[in-house]
């Protein structure tokens, strides 16, 4: 039903 | 040369207990402005943000500014030597293999000084922009500690609804369901029983109780926690520090397939 997001997908990386 | 005192060992013990369970190597960046620490867990949902102020300890000098490579298991085998009334202090060379932390206790009776080593991690370090968030919440630590509990006992996994007026956690499972429905209230003369909302329109998101649990051991820390919300966005959980500085989690939501 819900998958888990992974902060990859929000966040960029310095 | 880094010697950042506190007071009472009890504060930093904290801090550390607090996202532990989480994450293991983290670096922490010293500088003239304190220490600041990021680290993500390893399934890459949560991200802790640790941010402690010079005001934060008794004295604080940096002169120069380094990075402490810790292994928080190991960092806390050490802590527990020291007792919560006792002074802490941390120690580092401008370019240190090792940091010494020394205790002492009230009576300067009693001086015990542990070191250990440093280890070179190499994580990512991310940028947190100035998020957006459709919501702000302020309650209770404790209160958000006790329902987050409560419903991780029901699925591994719970919805969050925020409107104007009320906030309502939900939980359904196998053996049934639960939900927890707050209202906002401001009573003067129980301030830490607070619950402020503020939003620009209506939140429904879902989490990992897993995560959650994690989270809400930093409610030893302060006694109110700020949470921010934004449709299918990290929220923010956030844990003010005292005497300034903060422990801030951002957690990635699950979303409907």
């Amino acid at each position: 039903r819900f998958k888990q997001s992974s902060l990859n997908r929000f966040f960029t990386k310095i | 040369m880094l010697e950042a005192k506190f007071s009472e060992a009890s504060l930093f013990k904290r801090i550390i207990d607090s996202f532990k369970d989480c994450v293991e190597l983290v670096n922490f960046v010293c500088d003239e402005h304190g220490i600041e620490a990021q680290a993500v867990d390893d399934s890459r949902v949560l991200l802790v943000v640790l941010k402690i102020e010079p005001s934060a300890f008794e004295s604080f000098r940096c002169d120069k500014p380094v990075t402490l490579g810790l292994n928080l298991t190991s960092l806390s085998k050490v802590l527990r030597c020291g007792n919560n009334s006792d002074t802490l202090t941390l120690i580092a060379d401008d370019e240190p293999d090792s940091i010494f932390v020394l205790f002492e206790d009230s009576k300067k009776n009693k001086i015990s000084e542990y070191s250990l080593k440093l280890m070179e991690i190499d994580a990512d370090m991310l940028r947190i922009d100035d998020m957006k968030y459709d919501c702000t919440i302020n309650m209770s630590s404790v209160e958000f500690a006790k329902t987050v509990r409560d419903l991780s006992q029901l699925n591994d996994s719970f919805n969050v609804f925020v409107k104007k007026d009320a906030i309502k956690f939900v939980a359904e499972g196998d053996i049934g369901s639960g939900s927890v429905v707050l209202k906002p209230e401001n009573d003067l003369e129980k301030p830490d029983e607070r619950i402020e909302v503020h939003l620009s329109q209506p939140v429904e998101l879902a989490f990992s109780t897993k995560y959650l649990l994690d989270i809400v051991k930093a409610s030893t820390l302060s006694n109110q926690i700020i949470i921010k919300f934004a449709s299918e966005s990290p929220a923010l959980f956030e844990f003010k520090l005292n005497s300034g500085g903060y422990l801030d989690f951002h957690l990635a939501p699950k979303y409907n397939e």
